[in-house]
């Protein structure tokens, strides 16, 4: 006979922190790390704040095979309020990005895993110290997750008068193993500062018996814009999602108001002619509908030729910064950038930019490197099923003159109000079919630039022979 | 300024059905089928009832772009007792196989993922009707999501008697794509009966405007052992897992029979003495124990030299099973299977199998073709992050007289109380390494008998030769 139980969610989380990218102690120390700067680059670079980010992993005295590390990551963002700080951190799905908007954080769930993953190594607390903006008071706490309840047990809480900081600083202890995961930590953090020259990183970690500093300091105060929160659009639209719609508005509501009001890019001309050719009356209030009509509004608005959603609030790197931190990690003889048009998929607005280096410091390989880079988080791992890998893979390199093994990299970077992760991790995107179209066509716009580099250093080369 | 909520876990997973597997109207038909006949297989196979199952797609009249369609999968198993059947089919995260048991079924999530995709895309109810072993009665239930509250809503209920129906028939429709999707599906399928030959399975599906039918009959009634719930290995304990046991505990237990009790494989002495060399007392009791006593319990008895689980509870095919599977599915000239010892990783035991497949009907390949199973479920998907891709494509297969493109294909089966799945969708196994390894010593250990059958062959032409 089986046993019947509910699982409760953070339950659920801890027993399968593997599927979130705590899978082993080398990728639960790079987890935790990403997991935590992400937040502070979203706390900064989001709200107009050029980022100052210190990292800094310590090594302490291990009980164990494994190292022991305090992990802390301090910013001055917007810091966090008080009475969400204690949910935030330790009650799983808790966040403030659950909104339409681009950003690194999407699940309410990242900093959650990390504290999860401190308390069942370690047992310690997670300790936070926030100074949110415009507050003057400076709070300290020190919380665990009840995991069965998952709700927050706040041991410690602490006001103070704030001298001059703001923002957030997170301290964690893990265990995990800090040799293996010292070159991905300090590849990801490399590329996190390439692309956002406007930033401060400084990161100190453990190396042999000693330290290292790795310093990268802003060359420029200017930020890209802060993506912004847009409406859904009606091509993502479903049964369910437009029935919880529905169900928070006026129930006198007109349809043609309620489009108009909650849709993207539809206007009160389109919105009329849409309901009328759906068979729906424009002056139909929402209480009349009943659920097959709301079933059968989600279909037309499904299916209805739309004009599909452009690159609203979406906040792509820019091709000077794109060029710029190509230049600088990889030092090639020759680059070629593009940024493809927006695009969409189920009513999410995308932009894709490529880069494409040949060349210079570039050591050849037998198939093309791939860098990606997806809402500016580099992505480092499960690099089989992310789709740059895909297009990458598919394209036949030698109509662009490229014989293997070669000096090429392929550098990627898609926004996205919504990127379609593969998995809780965040380290692979998955193939959609629009997406996968607008990367090889980026692909291939800067492959054929190269081709004509490789075809003049060609004629030049047979020049010179004569 | 950020706004701060809690998401409900149905509303999660509904955002975010995509990691769960539902990422485009092909893959949410194959997923929607395949929660469904994995449940079914569960409820038979490890209860010792031979599997009865039908599988019935039937396309409707469509109103939108996408096929309508109504799924069928009805059992001859344990059925579900009706107080359970709300929560069971229509609360996320409640399920019977939260426990350390080999099951096909592992997160307590896959039918309210269907149910949730099938109330997105038709708004319309799920289905059941159910007789639980040993009750005469048959229940009917009529139900929806609440996605807001994660709980049941039970539109129609019915009793009756039964009239020898003893199971779980699940109904659902949802919208999707099945011309896409069918051989996927038909695969999915054949897999499954070619491992079950224990199994009868019937399986109508739409083919152009008419039906086909697929129908596996059982070529014997013999049941391989049911898999049994076994209690947790030392090696797979953490800080917060003891915690949570200890709790549940009476306070005045000492910690020898605390530990001899509530772990595999560990009599008295083992326990005593590890319990004296971690420098605890063997009569200390459980109240005694502060929290951070629990954490450097936890750190010892996960370092301390436990004698490994080895297969207890798993149930493997076997090499017979597997070979008249190979056989029929491929056609092969060659065959060779092999099954490793039991092995284990973090106090999961787990038994790799592996049979090699040579030319006969085999179409060459440029590399290796494989053909994965775990815990008896066929996995189609995902294959690039799948740790037998890893092996088969990181051993040089010349050693073994393979030259490509060659008729090779690699079958394997992974069974353990818990499965490193990479993602919710339960599609690739991750490269945990104690499961890398296992399986590279399979592969190999066939890929020698392979070399033994190349070599006889090439002797015996150059034998002919002369
Ligand atoms: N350093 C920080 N500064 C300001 N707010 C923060 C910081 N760290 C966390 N937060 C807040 O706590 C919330 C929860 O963080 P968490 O990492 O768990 O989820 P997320 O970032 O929203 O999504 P994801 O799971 O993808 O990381 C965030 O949404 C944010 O509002
Ligand atoms: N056909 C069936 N016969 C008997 N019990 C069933 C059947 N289908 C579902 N159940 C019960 O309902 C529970 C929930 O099913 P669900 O598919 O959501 O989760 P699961 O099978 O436990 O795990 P997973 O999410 O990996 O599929 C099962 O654990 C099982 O107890
Ligand atoms: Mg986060
Ligand atoms: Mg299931």
């Amino acid at each position: 006979p089986e046993t019947f139980r509910a699982l409760g969610v953070a339950e659920f989380f801890y027993r399968n922190r593997a599927i979130a990218g705590f899978t082993n102690p080398t990728r639960s120390v790079y987890q935790t790390i990403r997991e935590l700067i992400e937040n502070a680059l979203d706390a900064t670079e989001m709200h107009g704040i050029p980022p100052d980010i210190r990292v800094i992993v310590k090594k302490l005295q291990s009980e164990s095979d494994f190292d022991l590390l305090e992990i802390t990551v301090e910013d001055n963002g917007i810091g966090i309020p008080p009475e969400h700080v204690p949910r935030a951190f330790c009650s799983v799905l808790y966040g403030s990005k659950y909104v339409n908007r681009q950003s690194r954080g999407v699940f309410g769930l990242g900093v959650k895993m990390a504290v999860l993953y401190s308390q069942l190594t370690t047992g310690r607390p997670v300790k936070v110290v926030t100074s949110p903006l415009g507050d003057p008071a400076v709070y300290e706490f020190e919380m665990t997750i009840d995991i069965k309840t998952n709700t927050p047990k706040v041991l410690k809480k602490s006001v103070s008068r704030s001298n001059n900081f703001q923002g957030t600083k997170v301290t964690l202890y893990i265990e995990g193993s800090w040799g293996s995961a010292k070159s991905r930590v300090v590849e990801y953090i490399k590329r996190t500062a390439i692309i956002a020259p406007y930033a401060n990183i400084y990161f100190r970690y453990p190396e042999d018996d000693s330290y290292r500093i790795l310093r990268f300091s802003r060359s420029t105060t200017e930020l890209p814009p802060a993506p912004r929160e847009v409406l859904p659009h009606p091509y993502g639209v479903d049964a369910e999602r437009l029935k919880s719609m529905i169900e928070h508005e006026e129930p006198n509501k007109t349809l043609l108001r309620f489009i108009t009001e909650h849709f993207a890019g539809v206007g009160r001309v389109t919105a009329a002619k849409f309901l009328r050719e759906s068979g729906f009356g424009v002056r139909r209030t929402l209480r009349t509908l009943k659920d097959k009509d709301i079933v059968r509004l989600a279909r037309a608005m499904k299916t209805w030729k739309w004009k599909r959603p452009g690159g609203e609030g979406l906040s792509p790197l820019g091709e000077e910064i794109l060029k710029l931190g190509i230049q600088e990690v990889l030092k090639p003889e020759f680059i070629a950038t593009t940024c493809r048009p927006p695009s969409s998929y189920e009513g999410y607005g995308f932009i894709v930019e490529c880069g494409l280096a040949w060349g210079g410091a570039i050591q050849p390989t037998q198939t093309p490197s791939i860098i990606r880079f997806a809402n500016r988080i580099p992505l480092l791992y499960d690099e089989n099923i992310d789709v740059t890998r895909k297009v990458v893979d598919k394209i036949d390199w030698s109509t662009y003159k490229v014989a293997f093994p070669a000096p090429l990299v392929v550098v990627t970077h898609v926004c996205s109000t919504k990127l379609p992760f593969h998995g809780l991790g965040k380290e692979a995107i998955a193939d959609i079919p629009e997406l996968e179209h607008e990367i090889e066509m980026a692909v291939r716009d800067c492959a054929r630039r190269l081709r004509e580099h490789l075809s003049k250093i060609e004629r030049e080369t047979r020049h010179i022979r004569r």
